[in-house]
């Protein structure tokens, strides 16, 4: 069985897809088979793996009408690293969705066969900045909720509106949702900012908060205008190292000794 | 009457709301009478002038089943700048507005005495980061469209989306929507990125990139935690320079000689 996380926060900006991305491709990278879902219909994730945008390439259809998950299944350059891609038309499906029947759980039924056949270990799901019909699909088809977090005190403000409706859900729709963890992003050591909002977060989450903060480094920012990872953009670079550290943390929090 | 400007882009985390709320504070200084409202469920402009998101006082009954908008509108701690907040439930509008008939132009009937009124010369419309119903409503009410531009490569892939909307909205349900312009946020001229998405923004946009470029700076990403706009918080920084520049600007351009 696949574990399924949704990378996901309402707040904009604070670094679903690039960690959605790195981390799957550090996963890869310790031998790992990872399927990542783009959900977002900007599709950042699509294009930071080197990928277009396709008409009928992404989830939409599969939503709305049936069809084959699967068959959207697209390889990266990256062996055991696939991707299902988004497309523009997947905007259209937050309305739709909103306007049909049971609007929240067709995600979770399309995605049973992927998560049985047992071809990945871990499938991601790439959020977009809202709670609209698209992640609360990904919400109710996930194990887990890997939780990006900026250091900043916006997205300090929101951490507990997704914390409740996690809480929600696991009372509703999804009973197994977890959690998975809070990933500290664009941290900077330098400022004091960063430092309380880092203290305020495991203060209130104490062992939800990975150890592993990822900096803010220019060749994060500078890698999805290349279409590669930062583990082949900048090799041996801190953002590389700091996703690298945080794979290995995400092992060992999901496969205990 | 008031000119009624959107603050909107649904990439997430490109400076919206800390536009929104220092352009309005940079004007109040120039003695334009403002109003912010606050039609994001996350509420981060409300906290950032340092009011509470309390029930009942955001433009969600408004939206809904009706009620005055003028009744919502609050001082904040600064002469001459109110603002209609936020609060939790505006995020059942999203899903609430699109079940309704004319989900879209709610907001521009209840605005009609506001904008008339003459209270105002300028209503900033704060929206969340996505093409919701929400953000629909602000694009459906407003005379122009203010579009923060992050200076990276995600930021820019979705520029072409939002023009293509307003275009498509011209054409449709608001023909006096334009863009009223793009400012550049979250530059850093070190970097090799920052510029190349400023050159390429103003080769597809000429016209209406704004002059201004609001540099990164710490002090911005700390205001909001004071509950403070950055020309209150930091009087003489650099971010509260840039946005006084700002409001130069935007009052050249809209109050031609
Ligand atoms: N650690 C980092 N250091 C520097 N830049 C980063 C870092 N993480 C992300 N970025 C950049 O910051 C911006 C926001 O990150 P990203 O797009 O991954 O966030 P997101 O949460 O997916 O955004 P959205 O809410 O729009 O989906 C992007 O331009 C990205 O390249
Ligand atoms: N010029 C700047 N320098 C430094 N930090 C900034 C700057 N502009 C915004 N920030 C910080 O970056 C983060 C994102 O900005 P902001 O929340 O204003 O964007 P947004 O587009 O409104 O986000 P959302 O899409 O979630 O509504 C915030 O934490 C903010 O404090
Ligand atoms: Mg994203
Ligand atoms: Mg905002």
């Amino acid at each position: 069985q696949a574990r399924v996380i949704a990378v996901a926060n309402q707040k904009g900006g604070v670094g679903k897809t690039t960690t959605a991305v790195n981390l799957a491709a550090c996963l890869v990278e310790r031998r790992k088979k990872v399927l990542l879902i783009d959900l977002d219909p900007q599709g950042n994730a699509t294009s930071a793996v080197g990928l277009d945008k396709l008409p009928g390439g992404s989830v939409y259809q599969v939503l709305l009408g049936g069809g084959d998950l699967a068959a959207r299944v697209r390889p990266t350059a990256y062996r055991n690293f696939d991707i299902i891609p988004s497309e523009l038309d997947l905007a259209g499906a937050e309305v739709e969705l909103i306007r049909s029947d049971d609007p929240f759980l067709r995600l979770r039924r399309a995605l049973d066969p992927l998560r049985a056949a047992g071809t990945y270990e871990v499938i991601f799901i790439d959020c977009p900045p809202s709670f609209g019909a698209l992640t609360m699909n990904a919400l109710c088809a996930a194990d887990g909720v890997l939780i990006p977090l900026q250091c900043e005190y916006f997205a300090l403000e929101g951490l507990s509106v997704i914390a409740r409706m996690i809480g929600d859900l696991r009372a509703g729709a999804n009973p197994a949702l977890d959690i998975d963890g809070i990933v500290m992003t664009m941290y900077s050591g330098r400022t004091k900012l960063g430092q309380q909002v880092v203290q305020e977060v495991v203060r209130h989450f104490p062992d939800k908060v990975y150890e592993t903060l990822i900096p803010r480094t220019v060749r994060l920012g500078e890698a999805p205008s290349f279409g590669k990872p930062v583990i082949v953009y900048d090799r041996t670079g801190i953002g590389a190292t700091a996703y690298r550290l945080l794979a290995r943390e995400f092992i060992r929090r999901h496969e205990p000794p």
